[in-house]
């Protein structure tokens, strides 16, 4: 039996529409700790990872582990339904075909009740290793969001430079170029406001803009975005939550 | 010109 209490709706649906772009069909594993999954994107570029603490619940209960296949499409028009003040509850049996999705005001003592379809998706997990990165930025989550929206517009890929004490993400297209160039700072009054950097190797990558500014939908989880550069292994983008994260895996473009 | 590469280079699926 999973019972899963978010004290606020916003918190699920800030989640399931910071991912739900990029990827459709999700198995979500549920555990005594927590819930977790991972989906990769159709063209195989980008892989999703999220992790939701059972701390970041007002109260988690899972006595056996289960996985719910959802379609995202479908789970958001039913997220849709429920005010974001409202409490939500996920309610599955041990062996389910539906998810109940239980929104409470218990300010004016209403309830909503949907039932969601599951759904058997064949899908890999994948084994993603703590790896060694080259460069680590953390900085606000808007201004990351406003560069990439920014420099997409001019062209399909971007390059992210990172040097000892500068951030460089460049852009050049048919109509022209551009380039957002920025230094660690820390902002005392507004700790958020920090850009931080830890650099152990320079850094030189591409990205596709596409998969950025679906990355970037994942801004409304925190006011912070991390950044984790390798000229090796996949970019890695993570919002972190009271508990838990919301992990982005980008490979880079690469010359032959 | 750049190619894209894809994310299951990188990781082993299990």
């Amino acid at each position: 039996m999973l019972e899963a209490k978010f004290e606020q709706a916003s918190l699920f649906k800030r989640i399931i529409d910071g991912f739900k772009d990029c990827v459709q069909l999700v198995n979500f594993q549920c555990k005594e700790d927590g819930i977790i999954a991972q989906a990769v994107d159709d063209s195989r570029v980008l892989l999703v990872s999220l992790e939701i603490g059972k701390d970041a619940f007002q109260e988690f209960r899972c006595d056996h582990p289960i996985t719910l296949g959802m379609d995202l499409n479908s789970l958001s028009k039913i997220l849709r339904c429920g005010n974001n003040t409202d409490s939500l509850t996920l309610i599955a049996d041990d062996t389910p075909d539906s998810l109940l999705l239980l929104f409470e005001d218990t300010k004016r003592e209403r309830i909503s009740e949907y039932s969601l379809k599951l759904m058997d998706i064949d899908a890999d997990f994948l084994k993603i290793e703590e790896l060694q990165y080259d460069t680590t930025i953390m900085m606000p989550s808007a201004d990351f969001s406003k560069t990439v929206r920014d420099l997409s517009q001019l062209s399909d890929s971007l390059n992210i430079l990172v040097t000892k004490e500068t951030i460089k993400f460049v852009t050049d297209g048919d109509i022209g170029s551009g380039s957002v160039i920025m230094k660690p700072f820390i902002d005392m009054e507004n700790p958020d406001e920090s850009i931080k950097l830890e650099m152990e190797q320079p850094v030189d990558l591409t990205f596709g803009s596409k998969y950025l500014l679906d990355i970037v939908k994942g801004s409304a989880l925190s006011n912070k975005i991390g950044i984790r550069l390798s000229s090796e292994a996949p970019a890695l983008f993570q919002f972190d939550l009271t508990s838990g994260f919301l992990q982005f895996f980008l490979a880079p473009k690469f010359s032959d | 010109e750049l190619k894209q590469s894809g994310i299951l280079i990188f990781y082993n699926e299990s």
